[in-house]
């Protein structure tokens, strides 16, 4: 555990709480991509399989992980729910409209061919950290198709970006401390990631500096 | 390399 991983962690979970406070707020969830945080929530699943069979309580950061993981689950859900139910009406149906089969097909061959080991819960873990590579697509896509966002749907990106951004400094820092480090899987899939979000940042920031909301051109 | 490969991170 290092400040860049906790920092990254605390981040994400701070970008989701962003989102639902959103939601919340303003009683709509217009701009937000539905398409994507269904992905989050395929992405959280599958990934998270190893919950049923880990002991909480083995390590302090086995608990660590365990709480957040839980914690990712059911937050994702939860703005799913918000989305497909109570605030259904508000939906941006016809702007939310990026096929992720396009996603979620080469994440699966990516998954199947290039992991770390020839098991079922690594395969679904590997296919798990690609699909997470891309899965703000769909938003980025509705993003730029509708121009503009409110300001905290743009905090919400940012802060998934900023985690991004985190954790790269998070493998960087373990690389140089870690002897046995090499997690390339995670190196590739997470620049991959990182670097979807650079495009955002620009106007984000252009926005920002000017104290608007975030419209791009 | 380990038996079982521990994700230790989320």
């Amino acid at each position: 555990m290092n400040l860049f991983r906790l920092g990254g962690d605390l981040l994400h979970v701070f970008s989701i709480f962003v989102l639902t406070l959103k939601i919340k707020t303003s009683k709509n969830v217009a701009g937000i991509s539905l398409r994507t945080q269904q992905l989050y929530l395929l992405v959280f699943c599958t990934r998270y399989l190893d919950l049923l069979f880990t002991n909480p309580f083995r390590s302090g950061l086995t608990m660590y992980n365990t709480v957040f993981k839980i914690l990712f689950i059911a937050s994702s859900a939860y703005i799913v729910y918000l989305m497909r139910k109570k605030y259904k009406q508000t939906y941006s149906v016809k702007d939310d409209t990026f096929r992720v089969e396009f996603l979620i097909v080469p994440a699966c061959l990516a998954g199947t061919l290039f992991h770390y080991r020839n098991t079922f819960f690594e395969i679904v873990w590997a296919f798990s950290i690609y699909m997470e590579s891309v899965a703000i697509i769909p938003q980025l896509y509705l993003l730029q198709k509708t121009g503009e966002v409110e300001n905290l749907t743009s905090h919400y990106i940012a802060c998934l970006g900023g985690y991004r951004a985190l954790y790269l400094l998070n493998w960087v820092w373990r690389f140089f401390t870690e002897p046995r480090y090499r997690h390339w899987i995670e190196w590739i899939a997470g620049t991959i990631q990182t670097a979807l979000y650079a495009d955002f940042f620009y106007y984000y920031f252009l926005n920002k500096t000017k104290g608007q909301k975030l419209k791009l051109p | 390399r380990r038996q079982l490969r521990i994700h230790d991170e989320l």
